[in-house]
């Protein structure tokens, strides 16, 4: 999966990739003031193309809230909800939009799910759906934070730890090992990372396509910008 | 409007009536269905938010049927009995910002008619030193008679009126007929069905928006204007020429990050002017806060031009990140105002308020709104007024409502849109002004009685007072009467005699418009101050306040928020009667309808420009 963090305030955002077995769960965000938790578990391809390296995918999420006593999976194939031990689920095949007490749902038709935890949390889900005889594909899904605002400073996790901001610096550019992707320096958290110029997508208005965002890419698995290391972050179990 | 061009729309009449700013609306409207069938046919009213509901009927083929008003709890059991017999019920919606909507719909047999009619009456209240009478109108097709219709009574004689619609064009101009004498207007137009016509041979109208009245009256008494009507007795309040008293003004402006993007730079573009409004002579302080709390200085600082210049530059560096803490805010800011008032750094005549403008629910600090509502209350001790800015649909705007009630100011939602910096501007321009403070109505205990409020903090250039009250011997014809207010340059005293005018005179042939209008703003007026009371007071006032306004409610006729008037729909071949409810709206159920940032989150202004952080593929 490529993580992509965006940083408004310095009109930038830096991104990584995570790669490590299918079937890894990696905890995203992780808020132990309001008991919020998101996990995904990443997939593989249906088979490796054996010209090129394995990508993963996210294909689970697990979300939870302790306060509201809520509990979200969301895969490719359908989203369970529970809040209070009432369960329900619902498909991607519908135009849904469910207004609870605590959270609001929305999935529009094979695209998206929104959801609105109240005072705490705002995000999207995108589902890709792939051609079903794709010889390597297979659906997945991408995780999107729209408001983290009310999270607290003790906010962690992939994604989370980003969430009040980073701090960093970047050097001038200098020619890459790719002519069209100039390589600086970053510094950040008390290292000083070789990174590279380049882009990723952003799917929430063009699920197809996407939008470039630029980016300073963080090689080896975010290694320096990310705090601690991977192992850090997989998690046994999606709740 | 009809579905079928078989049931045409025959009229459409709005005869709008207004006697001393209290405004007496009717619509009614007639459609025939010509047709060998049953056809449904929609009738569809927007009114201001300010008005009540007071009448509707239907008249099917010379049945008549009445709306009628009722306590809530008790219309909501009949509307209970609807639901469940799986038909619909709800008939007011909210509509944009100033109007809600009424509708409902009805199946009439073959070759027969219905008509319409829907009253709704309310005070206008004077913003900018103008009344407004806003009508809106979207017959949807062409009406073989259609007609607005206004008569306007002022007793202190009108000073200027001004129409315009935003559907008017050059050529139906000249069709709005206006007539001014001294104390009375008349307006109509009365296009017909070609002037109606959007080209020669099509069927498009081109009725279709706001029809706008705008006047002032004229003012030259301290004491203002006094009229007593068959035992009831209202007095307009807003002297021409009083000097305008200097100010000190804390502006608390929430930074936190749901602020970040298009809102937080409308605020600081806002700023921008109103801090260049500021008057010389006023003080002024700025306070930003998400869960920590920045002032630009500690103390107020005068409104010198190098100082408003340093204030602009402080405005322009405001960045949205973190959480909102609102209590600690506006604690802050009484404590500067308190300050300079204790230390004397502001003018003894001078007026105290804050003015606080936020997005959101408090998230940080003291999160116990009825908490902060105490201590905001409890410090502010009646010494300074506050004044809510709710930004957006986030924000429980029922909170800031009643905290800026109890401490005699006022809230105003700004709606996210491109002109919020024209809403916090104007919102600003009408509390920029105070020319009197700590307003005192005086009269005789033992001449009138059920009197509206007499105290006011503040009154506002533009802007007028009005108080209500009923005598207490419907033969009286004068009584003594006291205004006293702290005043610019010295003690504001005006005492004179409110007597009994001859309306038959001034206005002969119309004396009946009298009739009951001073009794029915007397009756609005109370019931606007107490269904307040009801939000702001101790659990007993709050109680006390609940019955009197519903049984005012009652007693007028009127839809309010604790009234709701049960329709009764004829039977037809399909359907058994229908029951339906038209409630009147309160602003938290205003604020249910679906927003921009509701229904498409992704583009929503609250959220377009906060931190982003995603995983995805490629």
């Amino acid at each position: 999966p490529h993580f992509i963090i965006e940083l408004p305030d310095k009109n930038d955002a830096l991104c990584f990739n995570i790669n490590d077995k299918p079937g890894t769960i990696f905890n995203l965000v992780k808020d132990p003031l309001t008991g919020t938790v998101v996990n995904g578990q990443t997939i593989g391809d249906k088979k490796v193309n054996p010209a090129s390296k394995e990508n993963t995918y996210f294909g689970r999420f697990g979300i939870i809230h302790e306060k509201f006593g809520i509990r979200l999976m969301v895969s490719t194939q359908e989203i369970l909800v529970s809040e209070h031990g009432k369960q329900a689920k619902l498909f991607w095949s519908d135009n849904t939009s469910v207004k609870g007490l605590n959270m609001d749902l929305q999935v529009t038709k094979d695209r998206s799910l929104t959801v609105t935890l109240r005072n705490s949390v705002k995000f999207v889900i995108i589902l890709h759906k792939v051609w079903k005889k794709h010889p390597y594909h297979q659906d997945y899904l991408g995780f999107y934070t729209l408001d983290s605002h009310l999270f607290s400073r003790r906010v962690n996790g992939l994604l989370g730890q980003f969430y009040h901001g980073v701090q960093f610096e970047v050097s001038e550019p200098f020619a890459g090992k790719d002519v069209d992707k100039p390589d600086a320096f970053m510094f950040v958290k008390g290292h000083r990372l070789l990174v590279t110029r380049g882009w990723q997508k952003d799917f929430r208005n063009d699920v197809k396509n996407g939008e470039n965002v630029p980016c300073w890419f963080i090689h080896n698995n975010g290694t320096g910008l990310i705090d601690g290391d991977l192992t850090d972050y997989t998690v046994s179990g999606l709740f | 409007s009809v579905n079928s061009a078989e049931t045409e729309v025959q009229s459409v009449k709005i005869d709008c009536k207004v006697a001393s700013r209290f405004a007496h609306t009717v619509m009614t409207s007639t459609a025939l269905n010509k047709a060998n069938v049953s056809q449904e046919v929609f009738f569809e009213v927007e009114l201001p938010k300010t008005a009540f509901i007071t009448n509707f009927s239907m008249e099917i083929d010379g049945k008549t049927y009445v709306g009628e008003v009722k306590e809530k709890e008790k219309a909501k059991k009949q509307y209970e009995k609807a639901v469940s017999s799986g038909q619909t019920a709800g008939l007011v919606k909210a509509s944009g910002r100033k109007m809600e909507k009424f509708s409902v719909s009805v199946n009439i047999a073959a070759n027969s008619n219905i008509t319409f009619t829907l009253t709704y009456e309310e005070l206008l209240q004077r913003h900018f030193g103008k009344y407004e009478i806003m009508i809106r109108v979207k017959p949807k097709q062409l009406v073989q008679h259609f007609e607005i219709a206004a008569d306007i009574y002022e007793p202190q004689g009108i000073a200027f009126l001004d129409t315009y619609a935003t559907f008017i064009t050059n050529e139906l101009l000249p069709l709005v007929e206006k007539t001014v004498t001294d104390k009375k207007a008349h307006l109509s137009f009365s296009p017909t069905l070609d002037q109606q016509r959007k080209c020669p041979d099509c069927d498009g109208t081109l009725i279709d928006g706001d029809f706008f009245i705008k006047y002032d009256v004229n003012r030259v008494q301290d004491l203002g204007d006094i009229q007593i009507v068959n035992g009831y007795f209202v007095h307009f309040f807003a002297p021409a020429d009083l000097q305008r008293l200097p100010k000190n003004v804390v502006f608390v402006i929430d930074r936190s990050g749901s602020m970040s993007g298009k809102k937080m730079e409308q605020t600081r573009e806002a700023l921008q002017t109103i801090l260049d409004d500021l008057y010389e002579e006023d003080h002024f302080g700025l306070i930003t806060f998400d869960d920590k709390i920045v002032e630009w200085r500690p103390s107020l600082s005068n409104a010198t031009k190098k100082n408003v210049n340093a204030a602009k530059t402080f405005v322009k560096n405001i960045q949205a990140v973190g959480w909102t803490n609102i209590n600690d805010a506006v604690l802050r800011a009484v404590d500067i105002l308190t300050a300079a008032e204790k230390n004397k750094t502001v003018p003894g005549n001078s007026a105290s308020m804050i003015i606080l403008l936020t997005d959101g629910d408090p998230t940080f600090g003291e999160q116990n709104l009825d908490i902060i509502k105490n201590n905001v209350k409890n410090a502010i001790g009646g010494n300074m007024s506050l004044f809510c800015l709710g930004f957006g649909y986030d924000v429980d705007y029922n909170f800031l409502d009643v905290m800026a009630k109890q401490n005699d100011g006022l809230a105003r939602r700004i709606y996210e849109a491109s002109d919020a910096v024209l809403q916090l501007q104007g919102f600003y321009d009408e509390v920029a002004s105070p020319l009197l403070s700590e307003v005192h109505f005086n009269y005789p205990e033992d001449t009138v009685n059920s009197l509206t409020g007499s105290y006011f903090k503040q009154l506002f250039n533009g802007s007028e007072i009005v108080v209500a009250g009923q005598l207490n011997d419907i033969e009286m014809n004068d009584f003594a009467v006291e205004v006293s207010a702290q005043g610019a340059e010295n003690y504001f005293v005006a005492k004179g005699q409110a007597s009994a005018q001859k309306w038959d005179t001034i206005f002969p042939d119309q004396e009946y418009i009298f009739g009951d209008f001073t009794e029915r703003l007397w009756a609005y007026l109370t019931i606007q101050q107490l269904l307040d009371k009801k939000d702001k007071g101790t659990p007993e006032e709050k109680a006390n306040a609940t019955a009197e306004a519903l049984e005012l409610s009652l007693k007028y006729n009127f839809v309010t928020p604790l009234t709701s008037m049960v329709v009764t729909k004829p039977e037809t071949d399909e359907k058994p009667e229908d029951t339906l409810i038209a409630d009147k709206l309160t602003e938290d159920q205003r604020t249910g309808v679906s927003t921009p940032s509701q229904t498409v989150p992704q583009t929503s202004y609250s959220y377009a420009s906060s931190p982003i952080n995603w995983v995805d593929g490629d």
